[in-house]
Order: C-alpha cells, then structure tokens, then sequence
C-alpha cells in the first residue's frame, strides 16, 4: 500500500524559479559589452516520495525519497536543474581585444529530483 | 563576492576582471554571429558551439585583436612616391597553447568606401619583419613578403588570410616580431586629377585601421571525434 506522504504543496515543490543576472548588478558592465544580463534561473523545491514519479527525477532520487520516508534521517532527493543551456557573451579584456565566446550550462532550462 | 567573482573570471578564461579604458569598436561578423546565436538559444534551436557557420570554421572562440604598431617615419623613403610604412603588431598572448588556430585574418581599413574622397591608386605591400629592430635603424629589416597587390583608393576594408602566420606565431612566440605595411601611390596617371602626395599620405595614415580577427578551437570543449561525427 502507497504509504502516507505528507502532503506538499505545490508552490514549495522542486520547480524552476526565474533569476535574470544583470552584469551591471556585478559591475561587469565596464567589460562586457554584450548581453547586458541573461536569464539563469534557478531550481529550488521539495522533492517528496510521492513527487519522484513525476517530477522529472532519476530512478536514484526515486529510491533516495522512497528510503527517506522509511528512515528520515536519510536526507531527501534534492532539487537540481535537469536540462541547461549555453549563453554566449561578447567581452573585451585588459589587451583590448574583443572576445566572442559561449560559455556552456548558464541557463537552467528545466528542474528535477536528482 | 571578490573571491567568487575571481572563481568565474577564471572559468572564463581570464586571470583578473578587466577594466578597459574605452570599448573597441565591434566588427560586424562579431556582431551577427553573437546575435545568430541569441536567437538560436531564444528558439532553443540546437547550436554546434564548436562551428562557426558565418565564417565556415570550425571555433568555439572569435577574438578581434587591435593593432599594437606604429607608423615608422625614415628620410630616405625607399621609393619617391613611398605613402607610408606601419609596423603592425598583434598580441597572440591571450590563446592558451591548448586552443587550436582555425582562422586568422588581418584587416586592413583604408577609410569610408566612397567616391568623396577619390584617390589616387595605391600599392600595399606586407612582410614578415623575422629581425628584431636593431638600435638607430628606423625600418624594421623586411623578411619574406607574401603579398604585393594594387588597390584602387578607397577601398573600404582589405582582407588577408594570416592563418600560416598566426600559427607559427602561436607555436613560436619569439617569432611574433609583427608585420611590416608599405604603401606606395601610384601616381595618378590614370585619373588625371593632381594629388598632393602629402596630403593623400596624411590621410591615408588617418584611416587606416588594422586588426586581426582569430578564431581558435579548444580541445577540451570540442573534442575532434565530435568534429568527425557532424
């Protein structure tokens, strides 16, 4: 029988969360000269037993939640991103020369139990 | 965030935050690829970062270098209608010695592409300099020219494929002693109008603009078994 699972709700559960960085926020605008900023994201949320079946999660993060409710002191799946993306990012550095590069896994895409 | 911040400078391939004193301009392919590939990530169409398709090479990295040179200035110009000698020179101490060179190409800006400013036509020649300057000697000693050509004035921007050049720049960085640019008029027979020769050759130095554009491909992004596959 499916064992009780305390109830989780929806807003708290491992899910994307939107983060725009703005390189003028890190001072990085003097030397970047484009994106201004991107849209990383970020994954954050529960990952309850009752969630692994169908929050995207590995069949790992699926025993991991199914042990943590036999024994809590075994720490629950964690929320982390499943699917990235690349940014590129056109810079200049200290000999002025103008850099276009792209840099992998800057955008999180989509989240799961992992 | 000082020591985070240095964390993510290094990851992108940089020993300290840079702090240019102004922006260089922006060539346009930089442009257009840059934004090519905003719009592929904004559609989530999949990207090869290993190629670059505007300029048909393979690269993960494009880097506009500005010249470093000068204008070298001798009594006993080698020709009467000599225009102008720069010695041109590129910093390559940016590419790690991993990257892989798959593109390099001088570009010569003589000015705005128009009929305003009708000249005379040119002859530009580019050397090797493989000595380095001895004391007192005003003109680096030319070594091996690999190009001689006639360019009718204005001409907007001249393109030149350094790519054997680079690499052996790349491989050896002692070598790296830098280009030698002559440039000579010749004369204005053909168009019949009078230049002043002085004149054309203050302008001509006012103009000209050079820079070299890399494109380098590193082995640990892009190994070459991915290369193969596409």
């Amino acid at each position: 029988a499916a064992i009780p699972a305390p109830y989780a709700s929806c807003k708290n559960l491992c899910h994307r969360h939107q983060l725009f960085i703005n390189f003028r926020d890190l001072g990085w605008h003097k030397w970047i000269i484009a994106p201004k900023g991107f849209m990383a994201n970020y994954c954050h949320g529960d990952c309850p037993f009752s969630m692994t079946t169908s929050l995207n999660s590995s069949n790992y993060a699926f025993m991991q939640a199914l042990m943590h409710v036999v024994d809590p002191a075994i720490p629950q799946a964690v929320c982390i991103p499943t699917k990235l993306s690349p940014i590129s990012m056109l810079y200049q550095d200290n000999d002025d020369n103008v850099i276009l590069r792209h840099y992998e896994d800057m955008v999180v895409d989509e989240c799961g139990c992992g | 965030l000082q020591f985070r911040e240095h964390v993510f400078i290094q990851f992108l391939g940089l020993d300290k935050v840079p702090s240019p004193q102004k922006f260089q301009p922006v060539p346009y392919i930089m442009k257009k690829i840059f934004q090519d590939q905003e719009a592929a990530a904004t559609t989530g169409a999949s990207q090869d970062l290993c190629y670059v398709k505007e300029l048909g090479v393979p690269g993960s990295v494009l880097r506009l270098l500005p010249d470093q040179g000068f204008f070298l200035y001798s009594e006993n110009f080698s020709q009467a209608s000599s225009c102008l000698q720069k010695l041109l020179y590129f910093n390559l101490s940016a590419i790690k010695d991993k990257e892989q060179l798959t593109m390099a190409r001088l570009g010569l800006d003589l000015g705005p592409n128009t009929y305003y400013n009708l000249g005379p036509e040119l002859e530009l020649a580019l050397s090797l300099v493989q000595e380095p300057p001895v004391w007192g000697r005003f003109i680096p000693k030319p070594g091996k020219m690999f190009v001689l050509q006639s360019v009718p004035w204005p001409q907007g921007v001249l393109y030149f494929n350094l790519l054997d050049v680079a690499k052996d720049w790349h491989d050896n960085h002692q070598k790296n002693l830098g280009l030698l640019l002559e440039m000579l008029v010749k004369g204005d027979r053909d168009t019949g109008v009078n230049f002043q020769l002085e004149d054309i050759c203050a302008r001509l130095r006012r103009s000209l603009h050079a820079s070299l554009l890399l494109v380098t491909l590193n082995p640990e992004q892009c190994p070459t078994s991915s290369r193969k596959r596409r």
